[in-house]
């Protein structure tokens, strides 16, 4: 018999048994935990959501997502670390108690199923989708291209063959159309979080555009107590910015899309580590990754906790 | 599953906004085959590529020869990466 105690959050796990474990977690801790579809990857895997609430009906709620881009393994070990850190410390830690007592936490680990599937059995390096592409032999899209905001703008694109391939059209892989279509149904998302990796930095919008965001100014306060949050664990550093300012224009990104959609909060985090591993970060960096992530995710979600929009 | 032995990742450091254009052409180069793991965006941040052994000789002649600066970062990548399935089997096995 399986359950959470026995899944091994310091190693890197196939696409089945990260999703056995989203079983075991709803499981074991059915009183807070639940799994959601939200939708099918283009190769048909079922993309889950769990869902860490505490109370009825539609609360203000955040959103955290893992793994768009598929090679960057620590990303969804971190996540899975994550969901077992909120259900396990739901009332014994004060400050995830009162989290899920005003919030709803909705956590996408895998947001690419195809794509880590690929990464496990064929192509280590695979960051893109692996929908076909209407007249290339090259398949996939960049699903961090493809959403509506400033789509198919610098930094993305046009060649199905390059890694960072916006799409046809923004919202035409159905990873990013699954994800857009939960957020606008659900009406009251207040902050959109998003995981990717490497480079150790913490940003917000903008990318499409080198413009500030109106919320520019508290947003990178945020982000700066976010990034001592994370510093205080291990002594990591991080970089925080508009994503236009960090490193440079990119078009069709997730959080570009949900801050003008009318998410005040929305960050993009990198993850470890600065270039010694890349993509490849060693396996025993995976818990001390998601510690002091989970401390800057902390941070920001109290702040949206005590300051409602 | 497809192997990388004798790719390196390069990481790349760029004085000016010339060298960058030059790297910017360099992506463009589809027979190469390479894989930026970080683009090139700004002077002030470096970038990272990884590169196939069958062009790692004319990338690196490329950058020397427009003498941009570059550091191995990752010597084969064939070696973490079977690290890193060994590390997953051991796991499994436990």
């Amino acid at each position: 018999e399986r359950s959470s105690s026995t899944f091994n959050y310091g190693t890197y796990h196939s696409l089945a048994s990260i999703y056995q474990e989203l079983d075991n977690l709803a499981s074991e801790y059915g009183n807070i935990v639940s799994k959601i579809q939200i939708g099918e990857s283009y190769e048909k895997r079922p993309l889950y959501v769990l869902k860490f609430s505490t109370g009825r009906g539609n609360r203000p709620a955040i959103w955290l997502d893992a793994g768009i881009h598929s090679r960057e393994w620590v990303t969804q070990a971190s996540a899975m670390w994550i969901a077992k850190k909120i259900a396990s410390d739901y009332g014994n830690d004060p400050s995830i108690t009162s989290l899920l007592n005003n919030l709803d936490i909705f956590l996408l680990p895998v947001a690419n199923p195809d794509g880590y599937e690929f990464t496990h059995t064929t192509n280590r390096m695979w960051r893109k989708t692996r929908s076909k592409n209407s007249g290339s032999l090259c398949i996939g899209v960049d699903p961090n291209r493809n959403w509506d905001a400033g789509f198919g703008g610098p930094g993305a694109s046009s060649n199905p063959c390059s890694d960072s391939y916006h799409g046809p059209r923004a919202n035409s892989e159905v990873e990013v159309k699954s994800v857009v279509d939960f957020i606008k149904n659900h009406g009251n998302i207040q902050a959109f979080l998003t995981l990717h990796s490497y480079s150790q930095l913490l940003m917000y919008p903008y990318g499409y555009k080198c413009t500030p965001p109106a919320d520019n100014a508290e947003l990178n306060t945020i982000g700066k107590a976010a990034a001592n949050s994370i510093r205080s664990l291990y002594g990591t550093t991080y970089t925080v910015g508009s994503i236009c300012s960090t490193i440079y224009q990119a078009s069709g990104g997730s959080i570009d899309w949900s801050y003008d959609y009318g998410i005040k909060y929305s960050f993009a985090f990198e993850l470890r580590d600065t270039g010694r591993y890349g993509f490849l970060l060693p396996a025993a960096q995976i818990i001390p990754t998601a510690e002091e992530t989970w401390l800057g995710l902390k941070t920001i979600m109290e702040y949206v906790r005590d300051n409602p929009y | 599953l497809e192997t990388f032995v004798g790719h390196q990742v390069l990481r790349i450091k760029t004085r000016n906004e010339e060298q960058l254009k030059k790297l910017r052409f360099l992506e463009t180069l589809d027979h190469l085959e390479l894989d930026f793991w970080l683009n090139p965006s700004t002077p002030a941040l470096p970038v990272d590529v990884r590169i196939p052994a069958h062009s790692l000789q004319a990338v690196k002649i490329f950058l020397e020869s427009h003498g941009i600066e570059y550091s191995i970062l990752i010597e084969d990548l064939q070696v973490i990466l079977d690290r890193e399935k060994q590390d997953i089997v051991a796991s499994q096995q436990m």
